[in-house]
């Protein structure tokens, strides 16, 4: 899925996709 | 748990037995940090709540670039809240499903 985005730090994989509007607080 | 603007939760349904969880974690609030997050995208990670502490996870963020130095006890501590959580769940709830 090109939103998301894997990233390797110490051996550890992180998946960075967008969060969804719903749970972003209104700033 | 204190509202540090970092929210962490469950990346997938817990069964209880599992050591290792996959969480998610993003930023809700970029005014409560130190430092200016990378971007507002949600991290997906697994975590061994047998093997691991939070401020190894928090610093391998750190250390990824999503989060400033000055920042990696808010996220640490963000972690840490919600495996007390599971964990306080686990202790009491999974023994009666059992």
């Amino acid at each position: 899925n090109s939103l998301t985005q894997v990233v390797h730090s110490a051996g550890r994989r992180f998946i960075v996709s967008p969060v969804p509007e719903s749970r972003l607080r209104e700033q | 748990a204190e509202d540090t603007g970092v929210r962490v939760e469950l990346a997938e349904e817990d069964d209880g037995r599992k050591s290792s969880i996959a969480l998610r974690l993003w930023v809700e609030d970029p005014k409560k940090l130190k430092g200016k997050p990378k971007d507002n995208g949600a991290i997906e990670f697994t975590f061994d709540l047998e093997k691991e502490t939070p401020d190894d996870v928090a610093q391998e963020m750190v250390d990824a670039g999503f989060f400033h130095e000055n920042d990696v006890k808010i996220v640490a501590k963000s972690i840490r809240d919600r495996v007390a959580l599971i964990q306080w769940r686990r202790e009491r709830i999974w023994p009666m499903l059992q």
